[in-house]
């Protein structure tokens, strides 16, 4: 639950952020693109079963949310957009990603393909913002809250497939692989968040 | 351990 509330709070905070200062700049639309794609892949199953109103109502919110943010960010504040320094190729990712889900999967159908290939993706998809973070050099004081949130919820989940291991026999190879995976790549984040933003300094990388 | 039957988790 932690985990799920981080989520949704990253993704408050950036719709948030935009809608207030009327700007999307330091913010990677080909991150939140393949975002969309991410939940798109991952929520088909809810035309197929029923989990929870909980786990329905989530869902639903992710897919519109990434949406609205692609949105925000391709058409309605385009003229803010930092499409220079959003120069991370997307196909990168997005190819080699589609190429092993094919290849490593728990079973060979469309959906559980197009699942795992969201997994895969999703532990990926911030690179093109954290290399935009890179490339400009600095971060704005409120997108280091939205990816702290962001990377925070993997992390979290951790946790959580450690006490399903133990306690329910649940262990899912590939959602646990390609999240600690997805956590690894935010600790060089991580480490810049707690010694300089919680100290009140934003974020500047050395030229 | 068991793998998932379905996904049940975000």
């Amino acid at each position: 639950l932690c985990g799920d509330m981080s989520h949704l709070l990253a993704i408050i905070i950036l719709l948030m952020k935009i809608w207030k200062t009327r700007s999307c700049a330091g913010i990677s639309g080909k991150s939140q693109a393949l975002f969309a794609l991410v939940f798109t892949t991952r929520y088909l199953d809810l035309f197929t079963s029923f989990i929870s109103l909980y786990n329905t109502i989530m869902k639903v919110f992710f897919i519109v949310s990434s949406y609205f943010t692609v949105f925000l960010i391709y058409f309605k504040f385009k003229a803010t957009y930092d499409s220079n320094h959003d120069t991370f190729r997307a196909e990168f990712l997005v190819v080699p990603v589609g190429g092993l889900s094919i290849l490593v999967n728990s079973e060979f159908t469309p959906l559980e393909i197009l699942w795992t290939f969201s997994i895969y993706l999703e532990s990926v998809a911030i690179l093109p913002q954290l290399f935009m973070v890179s490339k400009t050099g600095e971060a704005e004081s409120i997108t280091s809250h939205y990816l702290f949130a962001l990377g925070s919820y993997r992390a979290l989940y951790i946790f959580n497939w450690i006490y399903r291991y133990y306690f329910e026999g649940f262990f899912d190879l590939i959602a646990v692989v390609s999240g600690c995976v997805q956590t690894i790549l935010y600790c060089d984040f991580f480490y810049l968040y707690i010694t300089k933003v919680l100290r009140g300094k934003k974020i500047t990388l050395p030229a | 351990a068991k793998a998932a039957q379905f996904h049940d988790e975000l």
